[in-house]
């Protein structure tokens, strides 16, 4: 049963569009609360990343130190030769069945290729690798590796985010004011679109 | 707005919020592919103390054999290579190797202090990225009610029908259904209790909002 004329249909349309309206203003000025954030956000990355580069630096350079040493210790002749290579040949299967036990227990899978790949990488080591930390410097060379590789990762990441933020902040929406009594007003709300919206019309061209 | 509004007019809600939808999702997509991507998971310096996590020694063996020369500390002949002291036959050598294992340990400290950098700006990333999701659950639904809305209808809601009749539950009463359409979406019926009469100043609100929660409903469905 229609209860309602036209005019009132068109009424209560007014009235529920006004509140639309209101609920899209709330949205929007939600977002504008978020772009603050975002752009609070941004700046603590921007000095962070200041941070980064010099701690970066001074990590490289102590790298770069560690391994001129480690050039320098190499180019020494192995004077402690028989006593190393004696104590060497000792430590071998300890650290071997060590690593092994560890492995089987902890790790459980892949027991067989692991054992493998470790009996050839210790017939293939020199205990001067081992007296010498090689160990640990190829570790932190790993390291450097993979933080260079995060960083990368995270600074293009960051870069394509922000690049489709800026565009989207810096639209002309969000930089005027929302208080504007013609903006929203669904009354006188216009029929035809601006010229200057269609970027590849014949007209702008 | 290069464009003076009052000369004209403002743009349409279409124009003004469709490439918001598709913009929102490039930026959570551009953050989301890195933060779900294998170089993202944080190299482990931990291995380089005592005490680490099991599963890192794990995955560090796995990847390259020298995992286990950090098992060292518990093979005595390892640990006597370690304290060889080479320094009778060649003085110089052992310096050198003082000079090796200093400049190590600040290696060691300094990736240490940088992990804990970018930790920070992992977190900063995530910030990002969870603001990012806000602004999703607060404004997706304008974007893609724009998305979706190619008519210029000067109301953004638009009552078809109010009609009264008696409701189908077991115990018969009267309500209210106003079948509404936000721009161009499909046909949204609200029922009303008939407490809620027409009259009421708050009728349209009431309307408004329920239509409004079952298209956000629908839109994250």
């Amino acid at each position: 049963e229609q209860e309602v004329s036209d005019n009132e249909l068109q009424e209560l349309s007014t009235q529920g569009s006004r509140y639309i309206n209101k609920e899209i203003q709330n949205a929007v000025q939600g977002v504008k609360h978020i772009k603050t954030l975002i752009e609070k956000t941004n700046a603590e990355r921007k000095s962070l990343l200041n941070s980064l580069e010099e701690a970066k630096k001074k990590k490289e350079d102590a790298l770069e130190d560690t391994r001129d040493s480690e050039m320098k210790l190499k180019a020494f002749p192995e004077v402690c030769n028989e006593t190393m290579m004696a104590l060497w040949e000792e430590c071998k299967p300890c650290l071997k069945h060590t690593c092994m036990k560890f492995y089987a227990r902890v790790c459980r899978s892949g027991s067989g290729l692991v054992g493998q790949q470790l009996e050839e990488f210790l017939n293939q080591s020199s205990p001067f690798y081992f007296w010498m930390n090689g160990d640990r410097i190829d570790s932190l060379l790993e390291s450097d590796r993979q933080q260079s590789q995060v960083l990368d990762a995270m600074q293009d990441s960051f870069a394509r985010a922000s690049g489709i933020i800026d565009t989207l902040f810096q639209d002309r929406f969000f930089a005027r004011e929302l208080h504007d009594p013609h903006y929203f007003s669904p009354i006188g709300f216009p029929h035809k679109r601006p010229h200057f919206l269609y970027p590849k019309s014949r007209l702008v061209r | 707005s290069l464009m003076s509004p009052s000369h004209y007019g403002p743009p349409s809600f279409h124009n003004m919020f469709q490439p918001f939808f598709e913009m929102i999702h490039q930026a959570q997509q551009a953050m989301d592919v890195q933060l779900h991507s294998p170089a993202f998971q944080f190299p482990d310096v931990d291995f380089l103390r005592e005490g680490e996590d099991d599963r890192t020694v794990c995955k560090e063996i796995r990847r390259n054999s020298t995992g286990c020369l950090k098992m060292k500390g518990q093979c005595e002949k390892c640990q006597e290579i370690l304290s060889v002291d080479c320094s009778t036959n060649n003085p110089a050598q052992a310096n050198l190797r003082q000079e090796l294992n200093d400049s190590l340990q600040v290696a060691e400290r300094l990736t240490e202090q940088y992990k804990e950098l970018l930790q920070s700006f992992q977190s900063k990333m995530l910030n990002t990225s969870s603001l990012l999701e806000q602004l999703n659950d607060q404004f997706n639904w304008v974007s893609q009610l724009a998305n979706l809305t190619q008519g210029e209808d000067k109301y953004y809601l638009r009552v078809s029908t109010v009609t009264t009749h008696s409701s189908d539950s077991e115990v018969p009463s009267r309500v209210t259904e106003v079948v509404v359409k936000l721009f161009d979406s499909d046909p949204i019926t609200v029922v009303l209790p008939e407490e809620v009469s027409k009259d009421n100043p708050k009728f349209m609100d009431t309307v408004a909002e329920k239509a409004l929660q079952e298209y956000r409903r629908k839109s994250r469905a």
